[in-house]
């Protein structure tokens, strides 16, 4: 099993190579210049490619479609996935919205939320459900995957529910530690790594 | 100046020590307990402490208020700066309201939009305000920051009139490169990391 710096490695090493605006098209790639590009150790680049199979070509480094193959697929985004949105609020609109999630996999299959005025209208093309519906949803398309944007006082008690539904993996934006059973992975998403870099900036800006 | 890997990994650092719910309040931590719960080398850790003037006690390892404030302090978290909302929709609003903000430093002072249906109207407590307000807003208050929740193909256009404007760095939400000057620093941000972890454990328990 890939430890979690790797995998979050080979993602970004995957985004990398398909996102960014390269002058000509890259056919090859090699380590060094990965490694330039995201800060990392050539050394890293070439274990971890090792770890999934990806042998270099000597000087020529490593085919490009061949990596990007590769860690699609090690990382499971060759297989479509489905998921359940939770809170059909601001954040969860955003992002049962965002078209980019289809690249990775993701497809969002329903929304749910306990608010009546929300319960029956659209949210990114889908129409919310009442929570009452969650877990035969969950149960008839058998749903692994579940995206919480509830409120923070409340995820620990969704969280349950999803758990008793049979749902293995809970993508928590909430700002909360939950607890799950150990074969349920939680990711916690903060969106604020991006702070460190800005407000870092801005100080070297006031004071070089 | 420190490397972008560097402040990342001490933006974690400081989350760990924060945000975990230890089962007593942590006084000191070693490099290794570190290491051990964010999968680092413990090396690692303490040449980023090191790099910020952190002196270890030896086996007692460090103070984590004074690691904490440390952070704090290289990264520019506790000198509060303000930023603006670019795109009222349902990220920004999101983003807009997301208290957690504050802790890192952020406060979002202002919400802008060139939708005549959603200026005037109120946004995490805050009037929508139209594009034309923009301009003098960020030269009448120094706003040095911007949050750009646009859709993409607006979004150099948009990034073109806050650089002129006289913003310094751009938290791009918006699924497309942009392009700055030298001077201006562009940080993507991409709510996707967190799909390699998911999809690759999706991936084990159907085919461990
Ligand atoms: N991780 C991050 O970086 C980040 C960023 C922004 C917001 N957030 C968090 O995401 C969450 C949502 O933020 P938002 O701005 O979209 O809030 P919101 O109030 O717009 O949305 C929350 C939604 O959850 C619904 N809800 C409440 N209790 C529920 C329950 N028991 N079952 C089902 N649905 C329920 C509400 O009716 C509402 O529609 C908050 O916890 C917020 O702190 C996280
Ligand atoms: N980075 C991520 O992980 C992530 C996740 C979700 C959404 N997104 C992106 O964030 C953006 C916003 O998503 P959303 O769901 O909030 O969309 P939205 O349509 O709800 O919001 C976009 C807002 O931008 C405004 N706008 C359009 N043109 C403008 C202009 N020229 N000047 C000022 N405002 C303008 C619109 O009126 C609207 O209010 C999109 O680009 C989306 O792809 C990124």
């Amino acid at each position: 099993r890939l430890r979690r710096v790797v995998l979050e490695r080979l993602m970004r090493y995957y985004r990398w190579l398909t996102e960014s605006s390269f002058k000509k098209p890259l056919k090859n790639v090699t380590s060094a210049q990965i490694a330039e590009a995201l800060d990392v150790d050539p050394t890293q680049v070439r274990k971890d490619f090792g770890a999934i199979g990806l042998l270099g070509m000597g000087r020529v480094g490593f085919e490009v479609c061949e990596v990007c193959r590769g860690i699609r697929h090690v990382l499971g985004f060759d297989q479509p996935y489905e998921g359940v949105m939770i809170g059909a609020g601001r954040l969860g609109s955003a992002l049962a919205a965002y078209k980019n999630f289809a690249r990775y996999g993701l497809e969002i299959v329903a929304v749910f939320d306990n608010d009546k005025r929300k319960i029956g209208g659209k949210v990114a093309g889908r129409t919310v459900q009442s929570m009452r519906a969650l877990k035969p949803f969950i149960r008839r398309h058998e749903i692994r995957l579940a995206i919480l944007t509830t409120p923070a006082e409340v995820s620990q008690k969704v969280v349950d529910r999803l758990v008793s539904a049979g749902v293995k993996a809970i993508w928590n934006f909430a700002p909360v530690q939950v607890t799950v059973p150990p074969d349920v992975l939680v990711r916690n998403e903060h969106i604020s790594l991006g702070l460190s870099e800005i407000a870092y900036h801005l100080t070297q800006l006031a004071d070089p």
